[in-house]
């Protein structure tokens, strides 16, 4: 389940959108025991000024994509805008059985899109 | 055998560290509470659901195991197969029986380190055993090492009431040896004084392990 754009095709300003990942839709259901899916969002939207500049409390901005921000309201060109990409992830941890009857709890990270960024 | 996944699903699955889809869960085998306690603890999100868990702001160490404190990503329950060895005559001292336990531990790759092996056996004693408190004294083998010297793990146990626990890492299995594709143990449980014998009903293998090809180094913050 994705939480679709709004206005546009991309949707505003570069932010994390609501994804969840159901694992009885990737067909996992049968062998993992918990979670039933996890929220692992996306990142989308414009990366122009002022969306590239360092917001309240968000991610901090890099140097190179204000420059390239900035270049690009002044004369648009082929280098383009910044893109919209995870700038903080946190990790998720699945229990499962694996196919020597064992109860398995792996731990992940970088699985979950906290924050976005422009980049 | 299980059609292959989908590409894109093998693909998340080898990312996931599988190589393919298990077959889903054994008709005899429940949840046991320790992963269930272990799981609701390191899940992030079902942190977020019962904060009262977690105090707040307090992310989990990555490739780090805060309940057991060992590093490690990768914690697997693992069941014993236990086999009764040898029984021996009732007048001979070792007049209690010896257990040989086989754990498969084939799904554990070779990249995984051992943290941490913590044996659990629950005894249901013969007659009196499992009424009194007693005292007995656990011994614990690689079945390759039985016969050569005493065994390297032995513990006192005084009651068959609650599980027993050894730790094996640095006593049956050396700290620095990679893991076995299967562990043979022999166990004995002889009673100090002549008391009676215990009975093994169960045993599991909680072993952790860090697989270093799924950890991140920390991310330096910026300064």
């Amino acid at each position: 389940e994705a939480q679709p754009s709004v206005g546009g095709s991309h949707g505003g300003s570069c932010r994390a959108r609501r994804l969840y990942v159901s694992f009885r839709e990737v067909g996992w259901h049968h062998w993992v025991i918990a979670p039933r899916g996890f929220l692992a969002n996306y990142c989308q939207g414009q990366c122009s000024l002022p969306a590239t500049l360092p917001g309240p409390g968000g991610p901090p901005a890099l140097n190179h994509a204000v420059l390239r921000a900035l270049m690009h309201s002044a004369a648009p060109g082929p280098a383009g805008l910044p893109c919209c990409v995870p700038a903080r992830l946190s990790p998720i941890s699945v229990l499962f059985f694996d196919n020597s009857d064992n109860v398995v709890l792996r731990h992940y990270e970088d699985m979950v899109v906290d924050e976005c960024g422009c980049r | 055998r299980r059609p292959a996944a989908p590409r894109p699903a093998a693909s998340l699955l080898q990312a996931l560290g599988l190589h393919d889809s298990p077959r889903g869960a054994p008709k005899s085998r429940s949840v046991p509470p320790i992963m269930w306690r272990l799981f609701r603890r390191r899940d992030p999100q079902e942190a977020r659901l019962s904060p009262r868990r977690t105090p707040p702001g307090a992310t989990p160490r990555p490739c780090h195991v805060e309940e057991l404190g060992v590093a490690g990503n990768i914690v697997r329950h693992v069941p014993g197969r236990g086999v009764r060895a040898r029984t021996a005559e009732p007048s001979a001292p070792e007049r209690c029986p010896t257990w040989t336990l086989l754990f498969d531990l084939s799904s554990v790759e070779p990249a995984e380190l051992p943290s941490r092996a913590r044996l659990e056996l629950r005894f249901a004693g013969e007659g009196a055993a499992a009424e009194t408190d007693g005292s007995w004294e656990l011994s614990v083998a690689q079945a390759g090492d039985v016969g050569a010297g005493p065994a390297p793990l032995r513990q006192a146990v005084a009651s068959l009431r609650a599980p027993v626990r050894a730790e094996l890492l640095g006593a049956a299995w050396a700290h620095n040896a990679s893991v076995p594709r299967s562990l043979r143990l022999v166990l004995a449980l002889r009673p100090r004084a002549a008391g009676p014998c215990g009975h093994l009903a169960e045993a599991s293998l909680l072993l952790v392990t860090l697989d270093p090809r799924l950890c991140h180094p920390l991310a330096r913050p910026r300064r």
